[in-house]
């Protein structure tokens, strides 16, 4: 499945 | 990494700086909403479940502890220590901000990106932190004056999300597929509940007098 959605901001 | 997100930061961690240097030095939270405080500590904490799973930078890692950090430091200051809790108003510091918790819950076990616990929390931070400033904002209103050092905290935190829309805006045309709707509506109108502290900081600034909001 999708990787989870990475945040990359604060 | 782009330069208004990189301000943004700075503008976020000057802001928390200048609350700490205040309660820190003067011993005083006079005017400072220890609601917008708690909601904030929180807003990190749900925002943050990723600290030690995912590492995406030094600088990544480095700020989010400081915000942890500054935020529960901050929260403990007005609510423990024996001096600076004695200038805390609790009673004009009376905004139901639980009431602002449940409705942001709600709204992010609907409206999310993904649904799994850390992307629910996710969008829960991002709509918590765009109404955070809310019982700060009402104090304000009740506080005949405003000493400086807390409206400079309140204008650097309504300028770094301001300046991550400009980052947005920025990676959008810049990466292809970077779209997070999500968190370009919460921070849009977390900004826009800044515009009216916004023009009458202005005004006090341009006019050289002391800043009042209207109640």
């Amino acid at each position: 499945d999708l990787e989870q959605p990475m945040h990359d901001e604060l | 990494m782009n330069i208004f997100r990189l301000a943004g930061d700075m503008t976020h961690l000057a802001s928390v700086l200048v609350l700490l240097l205040k309660i820190h030095t003067i011993k005083s939270c006079a005017g400072v909403s220890l609601k917008t405080q708690e909601l904030y500590a929180l807003v990190f904490a749900t925002r943050y479940l990723d600290i030690f799973t995912d590492f995406i930078s030094l600088y990544n890692t480095v700020m989010k502890l400081i915000f942890l950090g500054s935020s529960f430091s901050i929260v403990w200051y007005i609510r423990r220590h024996k001096i600076v809790r004695r200038s805390y108003d609790k009673d004009q510091d009376t905004f139901r901000h639980y009431f602002l918790v449940l409705p942001c819950l709600l709204l992010a076990l609907v409206i999310h990106e993904k649904f799994t616990f850390r992307e629910v929390m996710w969008a829960f931070s991002l709509y918590l932190e765009a109404v955070a400033i809310l019982p700060q904002l009402v104090l304000l209103q009740r506080t005949r004056n405003i000493d400086n050092l807390t409206g400079q905290y309140v204008f650097l935190l309504g300028a770094y999300r301001a300046l991550y829309i400009l980052n947005w805006i920025y990676r959008y045309f810049t990466e292809p597929h970077f779209v997070h709707w999500i968190t370009w509506i919460a921070g849009l109108v977390q900004t826009l509940l800044y515009a009216d502290f916004f023009y009458y900081y202005f005004e006090s600034w341009k006019n050289n007098v002391k800043l009042q909001l209207p109640a």
